[in-house]
């Protein structure tokens, strides 16, 4: 017999020579470029791919390729008017899909294009997003899956805050010993510089192959340092934010019911975490908090008949009674829920709670609703109507069969939030987490007031809480330009007293604070604004009257299309270029909302949004013309 | 500033900057036989960037249609309108219409005001408003001919001298210092150049971030693309 050597199928016809990210975060404001570069080696065309994962919660702002000189920009569209033009590219299955769930956090974005042999190709991709300040302090993620060894591989984040930067952490899964002092970090006090760039040989799984030991998740978390009374105002370009999230205040008690999901469908891993959890988050209660547990399939059973003080007592007869909680029966959320408003009612009535202290639902779930009223809009316009708007109700959605939607709107509703609970082995953190992020709050009914002759197109300015170590951020206009002083007050309700405080809020001197660098710093504000605004319109296009709903929703997409985010409501399109028979193949990128996330998942990554567009470019008349740049 | 030359029917531009001293006046357009004229002045940022590029660009034009007996001064700051010799003064914080029997104009508040001269050229000129605090940038303006085919085969000036077009050949790509700008040779009113591909934008439609669009840029100041050397067109006077 004769040993055949089989050729290496896997041979290197496409070189990534250069893969960078370059992130800059002004005042908490994140604008992130991906660039990636690749030469088609071969002595023929092929396909090459750009696959890049970001935030969920940013918005892409731009995609560009660019082949050979030729630049294809993406272009933001209204994503139904899109749609109906694009008809006969769906029909003819002529176009992908670009962006796809990814995990908790992330979502994928990813292109293919032909190439011609010897020929280079650029990927740039940009996003933004405004960083959120959970317990304590916000996180860059910036996840890195690059094929091969690359030539140029470089991390570069600036952060620039004016406030003052508190610290700054960074960690990577893929940081081993000999690549952890590569992490070059400079922190002075309103800038961070961060920057991590392997060689070639320093990527290399072992010496002399092509795998790399770079991939995963580089981390920076990082927090600024908070002023006393009326927090920070950032004022640039005619826009300004206001940062409230005030040191050392006392924490507001709580009264919190837990209405906790024992359906069938619960059980196994479901029930044994939901235990885990619950026994944890009872331990974290304090002496001044109230509370009551509520367990529920197509029954109902409470712990005991009213909330009780978080005693060291009780808490150990609580944990007792959640350790033999098990799973049997069909999900009656309605009785469930108007059970522990009840409680809540009467308690107040009967003078059992604290006067100032906050009073909250936590429903524990991981399904639909198939017991007792089972109708979705229904249970939610009962428990709207029993909270009379006097209590917060958090969600939190196990699993991915939960129906998110009708959690989330249920919550946002009562003032509260809910989120998705991944099923993993850490179900058990995860609810923990949650739990931590709501279970302080230092401020009842916050309101953030502006001259209104100064200011107009303001994002929400009244916040039905303020967490610990989260942080509420407004944002507006100033109708005069020219302006550089206005007055500012904030109000909430405290734990002792009431918080009031007015002052002078003043433009800071970018030119004085970063001399040499403010040129960097142009629209960040009003970005940051707009972001803020369709985030804050697309979520009330999910909860109020249908007209209200149809007004936000129209006002989100004219924001989108004017700054050019991609947003639920709009799809990127990118042309590719053509293909040798001459076919031309448009791309889009989405946005996908939680429930397509949710859809994704129960599909085993299976799913691909697979809207097909062709392109439309809404040309100008071509000009002469002389202009700045 | 910077100029860019959009030549359709072969789906390609050309472009170019000129950067002189602030408060020079360039001629734009001057056509002899229908008595216009189009001038503009330049404005330099307020200090020298990081960068040590000082960067010019038009804060006022001028405009003459003699046979008409019409006059446009426009600046960053308002917009003198004279005609019959009746003067009209509007601001950029306004929103109006103005219908003449010779001259239309479109004034939209703090952004564009677009000119349609009877039987001879349709224009717009964009506002580029900066925060007033910016440590660099002033306010400016662009100038985009919207409709010049009613004008004479004599029409000149730096954007005139390109409106009945411009014959040109591109080859010998190569790379360029930049990898994604490669270099090539143009072959133009009788020159040899070397130009680079690049994109320089068109804020008509967004005139916060502009639209990239790809032309071949010609170097130093657009010498061998223009007749004769841009000094050719510094004139002394706005009208």
């Amino acid at each position: 017999a004769r040993s055949l050597q089989k050729r290496s199928t896997n041979e290197l016809t496409v070189e990534v020579y250069s893969v960078t990210v370059d992130c800059t975060v002004t005042s908490r404001f994140a604008h992130t470029v991906m660039t990636s570069k690749a030469l088609n080696r071969a002595n023929r065309s092929q396909e090459i791919f750009f696959e890049v994962e970001l935030p969920k919660t940013a918005f892409i702002t731009n995609f560009s390729m660019e082949i050979d000189g030729e630049v294809y920009v993406g272009e933001v569209k209204e994503k139904e008017k899109a749609k109906k033009q694009y008809e006969k590219a769906v029909s003819s299955g002529q176009t992908a899909g670009l962006v796809k769930a990814s995990g908790r956090k992330m979502e994928k974005f990813s292109v293919s294009v032909n190439i011609a042999a010897k020929s280079n190709v650029t990927f740039v991709l940009t996003y933004e997003e405004l960083l959120q300040r959970k317990l304590g302090q916000y996180e860059i993620l910036t996840r890195v899956k690059p094929k091969q060894p690359v030539q140029e591989f470089k991390i570069v984040t600036n952060i620039y805050e004016p406030q003052g930067i508190a610290f700054v952490n960074t960690h990577a899964n893929f940081l081993t010993n000999e690549l952890l002092p590569l992490v070059e970090k400079t922190v002075t006090d309103k800038k961070a510089h961060i920057s991590f760039s392997p060689t070639l040989e320093q990527q290399r799984k072992c010496q002399g192959c092509d795998e790399t030991i770079i991939e995963g998740d580089f981390i920076i978390k990082y927090d600024v340092n908070r002023a006393q009374g009326l927090g920070d105002i950032h004022i640039v370009n005619g826009y300004f934010v206001h940062f409230f999230a005030p040191p050392d205040l006392p924490r507001v008690p709580k009264n919190v019911v837990f209405v906790i999901d024992r359906s069938g469908s619960m059980s196994g891993h479901k029930m044994h975490q939901t235990r885990e959890a619950l026994q944890a988050i009872l331990k974290d209660l304090h002496e001044e908090d109230h509370f009551a547990l509520v367990a529920f399939d197509n029954s109902i059973e409470v712990w005991r008949e009213s909330l009780t003080k978080a005693t060291k007592e009780n808490l150990s007869e609580a944990s007792r009674y959640v350790s033999n909680i098990h799973s049997r029966g069909s999900t009656n959320i309605n009785d469930a829920m108007m059970r522990g408003v009840r409680m809540l009612i009467e308690d107040r009535e009967e003078k059992k709670l604290p006067e100032r202290s906050i009073d909250m639902i936590l429903l524990l779930t991981d399904g639909n609703p198939d017991g007792g009223k089972a109708s979705l809009p229904v249970i939610q316009k009962n428990v709207r109507t029993a909270t009379g708007g006097n209590m917060t109700v958090f969600c939190l959605g196990f699993g991915n069969d939960v129906d998110y939607p009708f959690l989330d709107v249920m919550s946002r509703e009562n003032k509260g939030l809910a989120r998705r609970i991944f099923e993993g082995s850490d179900a058990t953190v995860q609810l923990q987490g949650f739990y931590e992020e709501v279970s302080s709050p230092l401020l009842l009914e916050v309101d953030l007031r502006y001259p209104d002759n100064a200011v107009d197109f303001l994002t929400t300015n009244h916040f039905n809480q303020l967490f610990n170590g989260s942080e509420i951020v407004v944002a507006g206009r100033l109708t005069d330009n020219d302006l550089d002083n206005f007055l500012v007050e904030v109000y909430g309700q405290g734990f002792e007293e009431d918080f009031n405080v007015q002052g002078q809020a003043s433009a800071v001197d970018w030119d004085v604070i970063y001399p040499g660098e403010e040129y960097i710093f142009g629209d960040f504000t009003e970005r940051l604004w707009a972001y803020l605004t369709i985030q804050q319109l697309l979520d009330k296009s999910k909860t109020g009257a249908t007209d209200e709903k149809a007004n936000a929703t129209a006002k989100a997409l004219d924001m989108a299309l004017l700054y050019s985010f991609v947003t639920p409501l709009t799809s990127m399109v990118v042309t590719k270029p053509k293909t040798e028979d001459g076919t031309e193949s448009p791309l889009i990128a989405d946005k996908l909302t939680e429930e397509q996330r949710q859809l994704a998942e129960r599909m085993s990554h299976r799913y691909v949004p697979t809207r097909a567009h062709y392109p439309v470019m809404n040309y100008l008349p071509p000009t002469h013309f002389v202009d700045g740049d | 500033p910077h100029f860019m030359i959009e030549l359709p029917d072969r789906e390609d531009a050309l472009c170019f900057n000129i950067n002189d001293k602030p408060g020079t006046i360039f001629n734009l357009v001057r056509d002899p036989t229908s008595g216009i004229l189009v001038n503009g002045q330049t404005i330099g940022d307020k200090k020298t960037p990081p960068d040590g590029k000082i960067n010019t660009y038009f804060w006022r034009f001028g405009i003459v249609h003699k046979t008409l007996g019409v006059r446009l001064d426009v600046s960053t700051e308002d917009i003198w309108v004279l005609q019959d010799g009746k003067q009209v003064k509007l601001l950029w914080s306004d929103t109006a219409g103005l219908k003449g029997p010779n001259v239309d104009l479109l004034l939209t508040k703090d952004r564009s005001l677009t000119v349609t001269l009877r039987d001879s050229v349709k224009f717009v000129i964009l506002l580029h408003k900066v925060w007033k605090r910016h440590p660099y940038h002033r306010d400016y303006l662009g100038f985009y001919t919207l409709d010049s085919h009613l004008l004479s085969p004599s029409v000149h000036g730096l954007l005139g001298q390109f409106y009945h077009g411009i014959e040109y050949e591109v080859s010998d790509l190569r790379p360029g210092e930049v990898p994604e700008k490669p270099d090539a040779t143009m072959f133009v009113k009788g020159q040899e150049l070397n130009v680079t591909r690049g994109w320089q934008r068109d804020f008509r439609r967004d005139v916060k971030n502009g639209e990239n669009v790809p032309c071949w840029f010609i170097h130093s100041n657009g010498t061998g693309l223009l007749d004769g050397d841009f000094t050719d067109y510094i004139v002394s006077g706005l009208f």
